[in-house]
C-alpha cells in the first residue's frame, strides 16, 4: 500500500459518499445514469466475489470489496424504488451491450489464464474502464450537470487516475506490473480527460457545470 | 511459481 493507491481508494469512497448524499439530500436520482450504476455493480460482483473462493488478502480489502457490492446494490435500490418517479430513462440511452460486448471480446483475449475465475476478473477491469459513458453521455446529452454530480463524477475519475502513479511506484519499487489493469486504467482515465478539463476550468472556480 | 500478479488491488 503506497499514498497513491490509499488515496485512490479514498477517493473512490468519496465518490460514492456524494453519490448517496447527492440523492438522499435531495431525493431524487436526477442527472445520475441508472446505466452506469448497474454497470458498476456487474464490475464489483464480477471483481470482488472472489471473497466467495477465499481470496483474501486483509481485511482492509475484504471490506473495501463488502462495501462496494453493497453500496453498489444500495445505490441501484434508491434509483429504481424511492427515486424511481425521479428518473428519466428517456435521457439514459447509451448502450450497454456494446460496453458489455466489448468488455467480454477484451477478457477473452486479454487476460492472465483461460480459467473462470481469470477471465472474470479481466471482464471487470475492461468493463469498469468503460462504465462512466453513459454518465458522461448524460452530461453530453443534457449539456450541464449539478455541482454535486459533478463532484461525483471527478471523485470517480481520480481513483482511477491515482491508480497511474501507484503502479508506477509499484514498478520501480517493487517490480509489480499488472499489464492489463494498467492498460485499462489507463484508458479508464483517458475518457475522462474532456469531463475534467471542463470540471477545472469552471466547476473549481464557481461557475456551473455547462458544455460551451 | 506462479506469473500471475497477485490481485491484491482494488
Amino acid at each position: 500500500m503506497n499514498i497513491f493507491r490509499f488515496l485512490g481508494d479514498l477517493s473512490h469512497l468519496v465518490s460514492i459518499w456524494l453519490l448517496l448524499h447527492k440523492m438522499t439530500t435531495s431525493k431524487s436520482c436526477t442527472g445520475i445514469s441508472f446505466k452506469t450504476q448497474a454497470l458498476y455493480a456487474l464490475v464489483f460482483a464480477t471483481r470482488y466475489l472472489d471473497l466467495l473462493y477465499g481470496s483474501w488478502h486483509s481485511m482492509y480489502n475484504v471490506a473495501m470489496k463488502i462495501f462496494f457490492i453493497g453500496s453498489s446494490l444500495y445505490i441501484l435500490y434508491l434509483i429504481k424504488v424511492p427515486f424511481k418517479p425521479t428518473r428519466d430513462p428517456a435521457i439514459d440511452t447509451f448502450k450497454l451491450e456494446y460496453l458489455v460486448g466489448g468488455a467480454l471480446i477484451m477478457s477473452l483475449i486479454a487476460n492472465y489464464e483461460y480459467s473462470f475465475p481469470e477471465i472474470l476478473w479481466s471482464f471487470s477491469i475492461w468493463l469498469e474502464a468503460v462504465a462512466i459513458l453513459p454518465q458522461l453521455f448524460i452530461i453530453q446529452r443534457t449539456g450541464e450537470a449539478e455541482n454535486i454530480t459533478t463532484h461525483y463524477v471527478a471523485a470517480l475519475g481520480a481513483y482511477r487516475g491515482l491508480y497511474i502513479p501507484n503502479w508506477l511506484y509499484r514498478y520501480f519499487a517493487e517490480g509489480f506490473f499488472d499489464p492489463i489493469a494498467v492498460i485499462a486504467g489507463i484508458i479508464q482515465t483517458v475518457i475522462y480527460l474532456d469531463f475534467f478539463y471542463i470540471y477545472f476550468t469552471k466547476v473549481l472556480k464557481g461557475q456551473k457545470f455547462e458544455l460551451p | 511459481e506462479s506469473e500471475k500478479p497477485a490481485k491484491d488491488e482494488l
